[in-house]
């Protein structure tokens, strides 16, 4: 049973592209087949999975966007046993304008999903931080969209206007999309305003927010620049220990 | 002599709002009288500011980049002697997608900006986390670009996407548009990550980078809660010195 899960947020810099790197290399680890797709032209978790940009040439999301590219033809493996990725770079912001006057454009990610003959039962989507052709591309595709949110104030406020993205993604092209759940990420237990913004956060939102908080944990903003999840850089930090226990509630939603 | 200065990055939560906040608090305190105009549909300049989105009723940027209305009837007081915003909701979203067909839709702020009557001294621009048509006005309307830059590993491998974009607005759009300095915010003395992004975006850009540097402040990031630019909310802290210290770096630097 494949689930395709994006990860989504306008705000930026909440962790959208640590927690998409991070859960996809977790679930691998624990067995499960595992496609992470790069939907974000910064193409910051292509990095973030060791992939050298200059070794892509020509085998991106974005020939898959625009030049109909199978996206298996662009599927490579990733550091990790079961991990694979759908690479990106910065060429992909150009879809915004080269897709705009297409009438299929915010379904495009979707129908690639469909036409891959790959199997893999999870599928995560990093998306760009706005709500533009790429990320209703990303909303459109999935089955679920996790939050990311960071324990701050500017990201609470910017939450209202995400949902009401999702309930208009949901009634005008995507019926199944479920909020899969909103994660607390760089959670400081030594400042008040973590504990207030996720407080207001769990009375806004209740049990659909992620029991597993994601502390701030330097070790999580130092693994990407040796191209690696936080499995392989630091198994034993806090980041990999709150990521762990995060796809344990992750598979045990689904189930239910 | 006005000096229009965009504060952009497509890299997300670098710290762009909070530096274009408290930059512009910073200067009217000094005496100089400062606008600052919120151009992303987050509107977190606008909250951060103390205006309640709610009062706005028609008197946004999206009117003036829709519908023509003059900037000067959208601009108010801000919390501070000699500052004053043009404030923003997030239906400026929809400007990507309205504005998308019209020739004249990368210089509308430009536009705009010469039809105003009224005369600051500075005028700053907030922009979006993405290179998208509201940026792209930022840039085609300002005299200068400062660049916030996170000490983390993600921020900096974008930087080199911005220099090409500014030098693409540069020569197709704005030829005056100056680097006006890359500025290194939430820097932690603690750990050895902000150090060595710190080294590396100074040896890319030399004597760009602001001698002043943004220390990471959990007052920063509380001040917003409350409506208040850093002055205000803690005139006392690190983070206030650091941004009073900027002012006047870049008073010095424009003098030049
Ligand atoms: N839990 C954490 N602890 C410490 N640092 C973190 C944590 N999560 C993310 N970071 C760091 O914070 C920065 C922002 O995170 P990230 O880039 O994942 O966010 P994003 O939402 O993907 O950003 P964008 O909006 O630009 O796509 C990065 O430098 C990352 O390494
Ligand atoms: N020097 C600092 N110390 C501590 N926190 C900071 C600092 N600068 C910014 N912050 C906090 O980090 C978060 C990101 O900053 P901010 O929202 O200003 O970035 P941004 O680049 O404007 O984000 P976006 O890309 O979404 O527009 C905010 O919650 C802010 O309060
Ligand atoms: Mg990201
Ligand atoms: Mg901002």
């Amino acid at each position: 049973m494949r689930r395709v899960i994006a990860i989504a947020n306008q705000k930026g810099g909440v962790g959208k592209t640590t927690t998409a790197v991070n859960l996809a290399a977790c679930l691998a680890e624990a067995g499960h087949g595992t496609l992470l797709i790069d939907a974000d032209p910064q193409s910051n978790a292509t990095s973030g999975l060791g992939i050298d940009r200059s070794t892509l040439d020509g085998h991106t999301l974005y020939e898959v966007c625009l030049d109909h590219a199978d996206l298996d033809s662009i599927i490579r493996p990733g550091p990790v046993e079961n991990l694979f990725i759908a690479p990106s770079t910065k060429r992909l912001a150009g879809a915004e304008i080269e897709l705009a006057g297409s009438s299929e454009r915010d379904l495009i990610l979707r129908h690639a999903l469909a036409a891959s003959r790959r199997s893999f039962e999870f599928i995560l989507i990093d998306c760009p931080p706005s709500l533009n052709i790429l990320t209703v591309n990303a909303l459109g595709a999935a089955d679920a969209v996790i939050v990311p949110v960071q324990c701050e104030y500017y990201a609470m406020e910017g939450i209202s206007s995400l949902t009401e993205t999702i309930d208009l993604v949901r009634s005008c092209l995507n019926p199944k999309l479920d909020l899969g759940g909103v994660l607390l990420t760089m959670y400081d237990s030594r400042t008040n305003l973590s504990e207030q913004v996720a407080a207001e956060i769990r009375r806004f939102f209740g049990n659909r927010v992620f029991q597993t908080v994601i502390p701030r944990n330097v070790r999580l903003s130092e693994a990407p620049s040796h191209g690696m999840p936080i499995i392989q850089y630091d198994p034993s930090s806090r980041g990999a220990h709150a990521y762990r226990a995060l796809i344990e509630e992750l598979i045990e939603r689904n189930e239910k």
